[in-house]
């Protein structure tokens, strides 16, 4: 699976994913990438791209989810996606999210994850494996 | 505020020992990708534009499970799937079930963009494709050696995987019922 969440200074959000699904997986079987608020979400608090297992992020709506934390609990965007990460089984899923005052996440609860984010304020990083 | 930009290429069981020849072309992709998505923001894109763009590059790239390089199912096929949103309007487009179609991203865009509907899939998506002009190739193009070995070694295991999951032996215990994980 690949994605990207973006947000521009504006504070104008989107989310795209794409994948190829799972390795032996059954002809017909549908993943959480093209469901809307599985794999893949924006709103006006953020934008959400999941990538694992999607059977489990389907059940969780992974990135709705992140959403809904932060606009009815008003939690922020690295608490919203670190308490839904937390709630999908280990080994399970990695996303990448950005809000709309321009804050990165990039939790995953798997071995790795293949990442990359910037930020306008010169952040920058790629990474596989938990940074400490 | 500021713009941002994340990205990613799938998780997984990724072994700390990834060779370096596995691990440094897949970084370089997200090095590409990420830079082109950078200067798209600066540029002033709408970051629909950006996601799209990003997307289509990662999908043209056979180190990730997308597009070029997509996973193959139990029959050898693809079936690629794709999904994208505008977080102002909650206006989206999904598709599933392509085998032809080059960038499935910018297929579900157009979903977005010229049909009622969000989610269109396999006979149906692949008409609307033709019809839309967007560019095709023979399923072939997407299925590269090292995806047709990953099959194989899925199928002498039992498994399906998650991307980049190493097969575990049919025998094992560990796997609390669930075959369905890597």
């Amino acid at each position: 699976t690949v994605g990207c969440v973006a947000v521009d200074n504006h504070g104008n959000l989107a989310s795209a994913t794409s994948t190829g699904g799972l390795v032996n997986k059954m002809v017909g079987r549908i993943g959480d990438t093209p469901i809307i608020g599985s794999g893949t979400y924006a709103n006006p608090f953020c934008a959400v791209s999941a990538t694992g297992k999607g059977e489990s992020i389907i059940r969780a709506t992974v990135a709705r989810d992140v959403a809904a934390l932060m606009e009815y609990k008003g939690l922020s965007l690295k608490e919203a996606a670190a308490y839904v990460v937390e709630k999908v089984p280990k080994g399970n899923v990695g996303l990448v999210a950005v809000s709309a005052n321009g804050e990165v996440t990039m939790p995953f609860n798997t071995t790795g994850m293949f990442r990359a984010c910037a930020t306008e304020e010169g952040y920058s990083e790629i990474a596989i494996w938990p940074v400490d | 505020m500021g713009w941002a930009i994340a990205l990613h290429g799938g998780a997984g069981d990724i072994p700390f020992s990834l060779p370096e020849e596995r691990r440094a072309p897949r970084e370089a992709t997200l090095r590409h990708c990420l830079d082109l998505g950078v200067a798209a923001l600066r540029a002033n894109r709408p970051p629909l534009d950006v996601v799209e763009l990003v997307v289509r590059e990662l999908e043209n790239s056979p180190c990730y499970n997308a597009g070029k390089g997509s996973v193959l199912t139990t029959a050898g096929t693809v079936e690629m799937e794709a999904c994208i949103m505008d977080g102002n309007t909650n206006n989206c487009g999904a598709v599933s079930g392509l085998s032809t179609v080059v960038n499935a991203i910018s297929l579900a865009r157009l979903v977005m963009e010229k049909t009622p509907h969000i989610y269109l899939a396999f006979d149906g998506a692949e008409a609307f494709a033709r019809e839309q002009g967007v560019e095709i190739m023979d399923p072939s193009h997407f299925i590269t050696p090292e995806n047709i070995e990953r099959l194989k070694n899925a199928k002498e295991a039992n498994r399906v995987q998650i991307d980049y999951t190493q097969p575990i032996k049919a025998n094992s215990t560990n796997d609390q019922g669930d075959s369905q994980i890597g």
